[in-house]
């Protein structure tokens, strides 16, 4: 996966931290100090569609050339999390009672295009 | 999108840095109080002592050692309750004690789950913790009930007895799984304790809510999955 960086377009992750202590929850979440909210954004133009990373093999590369020359044929694709790791809270709740749990698939590691 | 352009996956014009901010602060408390089963922030009027919350933490690793090491305890591999469910969201919760109504030889605590838990989980395993104070040498019985409300909240109903035989000052520890699991059952959110002492032995436990020697439930707990029906 690769993190946007300036200006770049394509596919990528963008990194956004909340701050409990910006938001007034640092009384009630116990640890950690914040939730890293990252997302994905960019353009996936067909050619990218469907693969990982770079073009793994001869085979991907020809299919690339086919998807590149049909583009008007079909729609691009999306750039949605490919990987992706709980959250864990430690936490009071309404009757102030210390509660641990972790949030599944709340934390994006990696980005890439459908 | 850089400014100016459009969103090319969904067509809008870009945000403005600081409602894109906002926007995304929004979505941040939003998807974690969902989670979570809350409808909002809880408003935490009494947070533990650190010291209490520390003491209960190191006291849980401790008894979790022993099960592990002790021939004949169930593991918790062997538990199948408690091996770690396949990406099915798992909590552990610690309840401290409430003082509720005491006398020269009985004492009653209260413990308060609240029922977005108990309604949306099944419990795996609770514990209860408890510091004996005692004074002097011999042994000291001691009757251990846990109550819980009528489903009318009008009286309370003992869910189980038990007579612990108490030597010597220090942690002790009694299963109420199955209580706290009863409780939930029946949406009941408040588990009593009444700890009951022959003769006039004074108070049976350590310490005020501020000492770290506070009694508190420890309770394991797994989100109820939506029954599903395998069709072949």
């Amino acid at each position: 996966g690769i993190d946007c960086s300036g200006d770049s377009r394509m596919c990528c992750r963008k990194e956004f931290f909340v701050d409990f202590k910006e938001i007034g929850w640092e009384d009630w979440i116990i640890q950690p100090e914040g939730y890293h909210m990252n997302y994905c954004a960019g353009l996936c133009p067909l050619h990218m569609a469907g693969i990982p990373g770079l073009a793994a093999s001869f085979h991907t590369a020809v299919l690339n050339l086919i998807k590149a020359n049909n583009a008007d044929a079909a729609v691009d694709s999306c750039c949605v999390p490919t990987q992706r790791r709980p959250l864990s809270l430690l936490y009071y709740d309404r009757d102030s009672n210390v509660v641990k749990t972790d949030i599944p698939d709340m934390i994006v590691d990696a980005c890439g295009c459908t | 999108a850089p400014k100016g352009v459009r969103c090319p996956a969904c067509g809008l014009a870009a945000l403005a840095p600081t409602t894109q901010r906002d926007v995304l602060i929004t979505l941040a408390k939003e998807s974690i109080l969902s989670k979570l089963r809350l409808p909002d922030r809880p408003n935490i009027t009494q947070p533990t002592s650190r010291g209490a919350l520390l003491t209960a933490l190191r006291r849980m690793r401790a008894h979790h050692m022993d099960a592990a090491v002790s021939p004949g305890m169930p593991h918790d591999s062997s538990n199948p309750h408690l091996r770690p469910g396949m990406g099915v969201q798992e909590y552990e919760i610690l309840s401290f004690a409430e003082s509720g109504s005491s006398t020269s030889h009985s004492i009653h605590l209260h413990f308060h789950f609240t029922g977005e838990l108990a309604g949306s989980t099944e419990i795996l395993q609770a514990t209860l913790y408890l510091f004996w104070a005692v004074p002097g040498p011999g042994t000291h019985p001691v009757t251990v009930r846990l109550l819980k409300p009528d489903p009318m909240g009008l009286n309370m109903t003992v869910v189980s007895k038990t007579r612990l035989e108490v030597q010597r000052a220090g942690w002790a520890t009694l299963d109420v799984g199955q209580a706290v699991q009863s409780l939930f059952n029946q949406g009941s959110q408040r588990l009593t304790v009444e700890l009951e002492v022959a003769g006039d032995w004074g108070a049976p436990l350590l310490g005020s809510h501020s000492d770290s020697h506070w009694p508190f439930v420890a309770a394991q707990a797994r989100a109820r999955t939506p029954h599903r029906v395998q069709r072949r």
